[in-house]
């Protein structure tokens, strides 16, 4: 599964 | 960006808007808890940090100004011009205790152990729980007057919709999953069960809020 790699939400 | 992030992102800034209108409506802040809108602003301050690390959109950083912007503003006026209104003995619930399990999920469960990302899952955790100083003084109080059910609604509805963002994410996106925010957002969204519940069989109905 794909990790998050940045924080692109608010 | 998807449907769901953006309606909750907009139900988010409605919220605010509301809550603004609101404070200067009734040039009162009663029934509103300023521990929690304190906590929103460290929860802006602590996630935001990241607008001089690293650009994504534009409105990904028009938006973080405006949010750290108004909880800041909001903050303000209830400091300053309208702390007359302010009615700390309602306002009581110890939000050291908050703070603190944030801090320790925070460092227990980061995605990576830097000042940043430490900083960011503590934003995380403290945002899901920020809203119980104000859900404590209504069930302290019994009641809120309608706009401030208004808001404390908009301000939970948000992180439903992005629990659905989450949803898409995961199946458009090889099955991105973000734990933290999951976790913290069903934390967040459980917190408002009753709150919704009321909102809906009384506010909608044209009755005011109004513990049983």
């Amino acid at each position: 599964s794909a990790q998050p790699a940045e924080h692109d939400e608010l | 960006m998807n449907i769901f992030r953006l309606s909750g992102d907009l139900l988010h800034l409605a919220s605010i808007f509301i809550l603004i209108a609101r404070l200067h409506q009734t040039k009162s802040c009663a029934g509103i808890s300023l521990k929690t809108q304190y906590l929103y602003l460290l929860v802006f301050a602590t996630r935001y940090l990241d607008l001089f690390l690293g650009f994504v959109s534009v409105y990904n950083t028009l938006m973080k100004i405006f949010f750290l912007a108004s909880s800041g503003y909001i903050v303000y006026l209830m400091y300053s011009p309208l702390k007359a209104s302010y009615d700390k003995s309602l306002d009581s619930f110890r939000v050291e205790y908050i703070i603190a399990f944030a801090a320790v999920v925070a460092l227990a469960f980061p995605h990576k152990y830097s000042v940043v990302e430490v900083l960011w899952s503590f934003s995380i955790y403290l945002e899901s729980l920020a809203i119980i100083p104000q859900l404590f003084q209504m069930t302290r109080t019994g009641e809120a007057d309608n706009i401030t059910s208004h808001y404390v609604f908009a301000l939970g509805g948000y992180r439903a919709l992005y629990m659905l963002n989450w949803f898409y994410r995961y199946y458009t996106e090889d099955n991105y999953v973000d734990y933290i925010s999951w976790i913290a957002g069903i934390v967040q969204t459980a917190l408002y069960g009753d709150f919704f519940y009321i909102y809906i069989t009384r506010v909608l109905k044209g009755k005011s809020f109004k513990l049983p």
